[in-house]
């Protein structure tokens, strides 16, 4: 899992 | 960015508009949950804190003030403009059954222990139920005008799309979030319940209303 910090969906 | 994922946006956005003008047209509420435009209100609120924060995108950006907008016009047109068409008497689902379980949970499990994470988490709880008062309300008054039934398919058809947008982001990306994607389900199964819900008593109602 590439652990995106921020979420980016709405 | 994914086809699902826009096109799922695009629907979401579709049913706001398609609520929000139904309303502003017919200057009437009559047959909506007010209640579910508030958690959906509150779900907004919570979820895009980020946006004084963190800039994703243009796209990211606009959509989010596009719903913040759209939900705070919804519950204005509801509670305040034209207050005098909103049914109390079937709007009665207990949200406070609802939010204080997400707030219980968002504090349990979260990715990170953060304000902002722990709202956005909570935001994403609240999402998958607040369809609810909705659901019961129609399910109390047996009938769902036409309108209604658009906007939640147009919001059924959102969530679906993004179940879709996970599947294809696990695939191409490698990416998921659990918490997102149980949510979601939990959600999207609610919607299924609805549709069944919604064919089975308003085409029987239709039937019995239709002229003898």
């Amino acid at each position: 899992e590439i652990n995106t910090e921020e979420h980016d969906e709405l | 960015m994914n086809i699902f994922r826009l096109l799922g946006d695009i629907s979401h956005l579709l049913a706001i508009i398609i609520l929000l003008r139904k309303i502003w047209m017919s200057r009437s509420c009559a047959g909506i949950s007010g209640k579910s435009q508030l958690l959906f209100g509150l779900v907004y609120t919570t979820r895009y804190l980020d946006l004084i924060t963190s800039y994703i995108s243009l796209y990211n950006s606009v959509m989010k003030v596009v719903f913040l907008a759209a939900s705070y016009a919804t519950i204005y047109l509801m509670y305040v403009k034209f207050k005098a068409t909103y049914d109390h008497n079937h709007d009665t689902f207990r949200i406070e059954f609802l939010v204080v379980p997400a707030v219980a949970l968002a504090l349990l499990i979260n990715h990170d222990f953060q304000v902002v994470e722990i709202l956005w988490t909570f935001s994403i709880y609240l999402e998958s139920v607040a369809i609810l008062p909705q659901l019961f309300m129609v399910s109390k008054t047996g009938e769902a005008e036409s309108i209604t039934s658009h906007y939640l398919f147009a919001l059924g058809v959102y969530r679906g799309l993004y179940l879709l947008n996970w599947i294809y982001r696990f695939w191409a990306e490698d990416h998921y979030d659990l918490i997102a994607i149980v949510a979601g389900v939990v959600q999207t199964v609610l919607y299924c319940d609805f549709f069944y819900l919604y064919i089975t008593k308003v085409l029987r109602g239709k039937k019995l209303q239709l002229p003898a």
